[in-house]
């Protein structure tokens, strides 16, 4: 069956033909983090299996964060309902989930002839007190 | 700390298909 998995910015995902896929942060983001003090990134996986194949997948963040803004902060990613929970509106560093396992699996096994992607979103939040 | 000196990290995520039966 067809399979296809997807990641990146919430309405822009980008196709992962080998299946893995990146979703970065740097200077940019690196500069609103010291400007706001907080910095949320939301992320939109799409995932498609059809036939019997189920489909897993693991969030890897960076073994280390580095010695910059990023390493000096603290930073929680984890998985939301949708882009909207993903705002540093709604969010500080006292309202952060649990941590959860940094998995998911999207399609089971059960025979599937579904042709639209699952989406699932993840936040990856951080605080710096400067 | 300067912001423009930051290096690019990475998040990445990984998938697999399982049949069943199989561990995801």
């Amino acid at each position: 069956g067809y399979q296809s998995f997807a990641v990146g910015a919430p309405g822009a995902t980008v196709p992962a033909p080998t299946g893995t896929a990146v979703r970065t942060v740097g200077p940019q983001e690196a500069a609103k983090l010291v400007r706001d003090g907080e910095l949320a990134v939301p992320v939109q996986v799409d995932s498609v299996s059809q036939g019997n194949k189920g489909l897993h997948y693991v969030v890897s963040p960076p073994e280390d964060w580095g010695s910059g803004v990023f390493g000096s902060a603290d930073i929680a990613l984890f998985p939301v309902a949708s882009p909207r929970d993903c705002r540093t509106e709604v969010l500080s560093p006292q309202s952060l989930p649990e941590p959860s396992g940094l998995e998911s699996t999207p399609v089971p096994s059960t025979y599937s002839t579904s042709t639209g992607p699952v989406t699932e979103h993840w936040c990856l939040y951080a605080s710096h007190d400067g | 700390l300067d912001p423009a000196a930051e290096p690019v990290h990475a998040i990445t995520f990984t998938s697999t298909t399982f049949r069943p039966g199989e561990q995801p």
